[in-house]
């Protein structure tokens, strides 16, 4: 089972520290940060990294798709084409496997889902947001994430959603949809899955540190004014996203495979 | 007593709040947000809001200029442009003032003190606030602020505050420096002298919403994991940052007028 995520997002905006928490492993370990100055002129890489999980006694082998650098050099084009060339190469790769004589064999590296990380900070999405989404929202899955959303209070969370759901539909942005359940869903998992789809754009607060509350163990942030269990559902939309990407796995890579491959196909098809 | 005080930043860092608490005035209260695609051709403009205020028994005439659209658009030059040509035309103003009739009444609005504000997100200063910065450092006093210092815990701002002081020193950016105390000041006010001094950049949580903590009446932020005080000085440098331009008034009016306002003159002259 093969699954492929990319990360996307401003640095400082809790991107490895997010990655961590969903899969235990580290992003960027080894990076080196160059000065500011190197960064004017930098080319983006994107980075990957593989990591076999298991889940629920289902062997996964997740691919994590880092793109640092996004946005740290002043020209952006550059960081868009990395990633739209990336994303179009395991598209390629895909199409000549599946006209290849290998096809049983035919491994899965296209991207099934980006989540894209955006600043608490600002009045909703930025110009370089709706630019990157606007360019890859018809060839990926794109799951929004507000990052460190620890800055905001309930009621600022609330209108910050609001705002941003606004403007990806004011600018024709499309992100994933959750399907709707099949009929022999049980009551219980309809209302799981209908408090996730209310909670979209997730808005996270990670943490790699472990803390103890209540006696409880668990990961957060410990400020001097309160901690932040990541794990409690007021505090952190984590427990969703950890959930959705869980529950929903397989209709992010149907979505990939049978909407956003076919695009692809018939735009290379009629050039 | 005239002082007048400039505050830029990117828009969502915490300034109108900031400025309501330290001078109790709105603002923005009238400023229309444009939606973000016309964000991509709007010059900048530079406001100014008078205010009349009495503080230890002294009327001051304190002038905030605002900066509202810098950094929106993705073309910076402009907001660059426009900041550094007004902190000019006071400059000029006043030096056509002073060689006219009537100097004695020579009305001083030079800015005296410009307050920018550091995103918490991402590793330092970005290249925005660096090239900000070096535009103006020589022609204003810069007083850099951590802005929403509450995303960070206290060992990640002790980290961020000396990365900052870092960064600014690797550019050769220089920010205003409180002069050594006089002789005859005691004991108590050099301790705070020197708290002051230690605690710069100041990281402020700022708020318009009163609140109350243990009884006693202030301004914070509500969170469902705890309670900011903006007063505690445990929380936030909102106090230190009130209390420096409180006794340094009078020192940034001093070296605007001594060092910035004769550098420019002699730059003026030699032209
Ligand atoms: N306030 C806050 N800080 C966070 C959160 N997640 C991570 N951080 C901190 O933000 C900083 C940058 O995190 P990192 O994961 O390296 O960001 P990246 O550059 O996007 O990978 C670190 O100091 C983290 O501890 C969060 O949810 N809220
Ligand atoms: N987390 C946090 N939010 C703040 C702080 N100060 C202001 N805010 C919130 O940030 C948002 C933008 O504030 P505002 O003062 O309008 O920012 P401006 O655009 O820079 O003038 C509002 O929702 C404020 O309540 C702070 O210190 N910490």
């Amino acid at each position: 089972f093969d699954f492929t995520i990319m990360v996307v997002g401003e640095s400082g905006l809790g991107k490895s520290t997010l990655i961590n928490c969903l899969f235990l492993a580290d992003l960027y370990k080894d990076r080196v940060n160059p000065p500011v100055e190197q960064l004017l002129n930098r080319t983006m890489v994107v980075e990957k990294k593989q990591l076999d999980i298991i889940e629920k006694g289902i062997k996964l082998k997740v691919t994590i798709v880092d793109t640092p650098g996004f946005a740290d050099a002043l020209n952006t084009e550059n960081s868009f084409d990395a990633i739209e060339g990336f994303i179009d190469e395991q598209y390629d790769q895909y199409f000549k496997d599946e006209s290849g004589l290998n096809r049983k064999n035919i491994i899965d590296n296209r991207v099934h889902c980006c989540l894209y990380f955006i600043s608490p900070i600002g009045r909703g999405l930025s110009q370089l947001d709706i630019q990157f989404m606007k360019r890859i929202h018809q060839k990926v899955n794109l799951v929004p994430i507000i990052a460190k959303a620890d800055a905001f209070k309930p009621a600022e969370l609330h209108m910050f959603k609001k705002k941003v759901l606004k403007e990806l539909d004011d600018h024709g942005i499309s992100i994933f949809r959750i399907p709707e359940c099949d009929s022999d869903e049980d009551e219980d998992f309809r209302r799981k899955d209908k408090e996730i789809k209310d909670s979209i754009p997730f808005a996270v607060v990670g943490s790699t540190t472990q803390i103890e509350i209540n006696g409880r163990k668990t990961r957060g942030r410990v400020y001097p004014w309160g901690s932040i269990d990541i794990q409690d559902e007021q505090f952190s939309d984590y427990v969703k996203l950890k959930t959705f990407l869980s529950l929903h796995m397989q209709d992010l890579k149907d979505v990939t495979n049978e909407v956003l491959y076919e695009n692809y196909r018939a735009l290379y098809l009629t050039k």
